[in-house]
């Protein structure tokens, strides 16, 4: 475990809890995108099969099982208790084009062809894309709620500090997995125009409004 | 090689 990885890890946490509080206090998933919610769960689930039959350490299992929790719980929240809120004329990207082409190349694409391997390759390669019908729900709206930036920044920012994990990793260890070092920046350079609207804007105190 | 490694990530 290194620092990167471990801010890393709690901006991921940040980022959803924000999510959480934001749909339960305000009892709305307005500009949320329940899409990339469930993305984020499958990501979870395809990722964290070893949950019981691999201990790692205590942090690493109570990670994952809290992951696993609020995701499951944030597409619970949109989908059930708080549907009427939930804004599906502009939830509209079609996730089997990404679920589709992952599966695939998880398939051809990996570091052994095992059930598991496969599933966590998955995991990877699907979590690059999760976010893009929720960036594509923004792009629709033209706007979003400056809560929703933030969750956007933190979840954002995780990505990109295990970037600069594994670059720690590989020049401390040796170690480094070349899957999820291009999924990760893949993911990361998705966020580039948020990352680049949210320090021009929010930080400014504006809304966050995207050129029409 | 990779497959030996623990996925000890997140």
């Amino acid at each position: 475990m290194n620092v990167f990885r471990l801010v890393g890890d709690l901006s991921h946490l940040l980022a959803i809890i924000i999510l959480l509080l934001k749909i339960w206090k305000t009892r709305s998933c307005a500009g949320v995108s329940g899409k990339s919610q469930i993305l984020f769960s499958l990501v979870f689930i395809t990722r964290y099969l070893d949950l019981f039959t691999n201990f790692i350490s205590v942090y690493n299992s109570v990670m994952k099982i809290i992951y696993l929790v609020t995701s499951l719980g944030t597409v619970y929240l949109m989908y059930f208790k708080f549907k009427a809120t939930y804004d599906s004329n502009h939830d509209t990207f079609r996730i089997e084009f990404l679920v589709v082409p992952v599966g695939g190349l998880s398939f051809l694409v990996n570091h052994d062809f095992t059930p598991l391997e496969i599933l966590w390759t998955f995991s990877i390669y699907l979590e690059s894309v999760a976010i893009l019908p929720q960036l594509f729900m923004i792009s629709k709206t033209g706007e979003a709620e400056t809560i929703t930036s933030h969750y956007l920044f933190a979840l954002g920012s995780y990505r990109a500090l295990y970037i600069v994990n594994w670059v720690y990793r590989y020049y401390t260890e040796g170690f480094f997995d070349l899957i999820a070092i291009v999924a990760g920046c893949v993911q990361t350079i998705l966020y580039c125009d948020f990352f680049y609207l949210y320090i021009t804007k929010v930080l400014k105190g504006k809304q966050l409004k995207l050129p029409a | 090689a990779a497959t030996e490694e623990v996925k000890d990530e997140l």
